[in-house]
This record gives C-alpha cells, structure tokens and sequence, in this order.
C-alpha cells in the first residue's frame, strides 16, 4: 500500500 | 510602525486565494527585506512559502520586524473587497493588535479601511536547506492546472516521471487509468507557452493529487509553474509573481510499503 510521508520527515523545525 | 504599499493590489488578493485552501491560519512575517509566509497544512504533508520582496511595493516602511498572525480565510474575505485596480496598502502601529487593509481606486475617488484582529499562531518554522534537483520541469501554469484536474478524475495519487522523453504523469483508479506525456518544447511564439525540462538523471515520485489541485489555485499568479523533483525530497511547485517574489508549494512523496 502506498503511504504519505510528512513533509516534516524532510524539513527540519527551526 | 508598518505600512506596506502596494500599486497592483491584485496581486495580494491572488495570493490570498492561492494560500487560503491549504493553510488556515498562518503568521506573516514582515521585515525589511519583504514580507513572507510560510506554514505546513494541518496534516503536515504539504508547506507553502511566499516572499513578496519590499523592492515590489511602492512603498515599505517596516520599523522592526513584525509577526501577525492571521486566519487566511478571514483576510481573503477582506481582500475580496478591493478592486482588482486597487492599490492595497497594508498597515499596522507597533503593539496594535489590529491590522488595516487600505484599499484606494486607481482614481483615488474611493478609500475603503478594512480592520482585523490579529491572532497568537505559534507556528513551527521548517528549515529548507537549497537544494540541486535531479529534474526541474518548466511549463505553462494553466497546462498544469489542467493535467491536475482532468487526472484527479480518474485517480487520486500521480506518478510524476521524468525522462529524456518527457514528463509523464499517471495514475489509475476504479474506472481505469490515465498517462499523460509533455515533451520539451521551445519552438513557441511565446516564452511563457513552452515546456521546457532539465533533467540531471531521471526520477519517478508518487504523490497526492488532492495537494497538486490546491496548488494550482496560484496558477493567476503566473503564466508558468516550475516543478522541481529529486527521489529523496519533496517536490517543489514555484509560481513566480512577477518583479516581487514567489509562492511555493512543497508536497512530501507518497512511497510503497
């Protein structure tokens, strides 16, 4: 199945 | 003290209905190189950046750097108020809570002041480190928007491929599938008409129609759209707006399990 990854998993918070 | 001047008032109402479906409440940052958003949808897979730089407006005065936070909605209902000629002026006295939106008719006979709350929004900021694409894909805005739509009839998640070809997007759902190919094309009358693709290697990502579609909600802002992939990061959809700045949309891929 296809799953929706966060765009936090890329972007650190600053 | 803030007051930030804008001659093409529409510009500011196309942003609103460009930022509005995919943020509801947002803070606007104001400092002396511009005035900028950025903030992530409630389900943190999609973020929205703008930046209208103060070289754009015919007049910026922002003493010190300034936050307002605001429900996106509620100043899209204040925007639509203007005329598409207006010039916008936006202002706001250092500790007000409150923000006005000038609105004055290209003939200066109508001034309209429309006042709002501001709200606390603590935001998280996200860092986006630049970054080289593997393949960045320029194309008419409206052409976009349109592959969007017709494709979201058929699916709900699109494989957007790049290859020396061309850009492919596909998808399938109950009814059946769909693929469509643009190539690079520059041989057109017009600069804003041609498709135009740099690809470094090519790359194949998967992702939710439902965020391209309200992306596309900034296609007024600019005759074209640039589409930025790499396989290990969100895609990246610019609209530049013209002389000031930029919005853009970045949208987290969906993978197999």
């Amino acid at each position: 199945t296809e799953v929706q990854l966060s765009i936090k998993r890329f972007y650190r918070s600053t | 003290m803030l007051e930030l001047r804008l001659v093409q008032g529409s510009l500011l109402k196309k942003v609103l209905e460009a930022i509005k479906e995919l943020v509801t409440d947002a803070n606007f940052d104001c400092s002396a190189t511009g005035f900028s958003l950025q903030a992530m949808d409630s389900s943190h897979v999609a973020l929205v950046a703008l930046l209208l730089r103060s070289e754009g407006f015919e007049h910026y005065r922002c003493d010190r750097n300034l936050s307002m936070g605001m429900n996106l909605g509620n100043v899209s209902k204040m925007l639509r108020c203007a005329g598409s000629d207006d010039i916008i002026t936006i202002k706001a006295d250092d500790g007000s809570d409150t923000v006005t939106f000038m609105f004055e008719s290209p003939n200066q006979d109508k001034i309209a002041d429309f006042e709002m709350k501001l709200m606390d929004i603590d935001s998280e900021h996200l860092g986006i480190p630049d970054a080289e694409y593997q393949a960045i894909v320029r194309m008419p805005s409206g052409e976009f928007a349109r592959i969007c739509k017709d494709l979201s009839s058929i699916g709900d998640t699109v494989i957007i491929s790049v290859t020396k070809e061309g850009v492919k997007f596909s998808t399938a759902g109950d009814i059946g599938t769909a693929n469509i190919v643009c190539r690079q094309n520059k041989t057109v009358d017009k600069p804003e008409e041609a498709t135009v693709i740099e690809m470094q290697e090519p790359v194949s990502l998967t992702f939710a129609l439902r965020y391209l579609n309200s992306f596309t909600k900034a296609t007024p802002l600019s005759e074209t759209v640039s589409i930025s992939l790499s396989s290990d990061l969100p895609v990246v959809v610019e609209y530049k707006i013209a002389d000031m700045g930029y919005v853009r949309y970045y949208l987290a891929p969906k993978i197999e399990e």
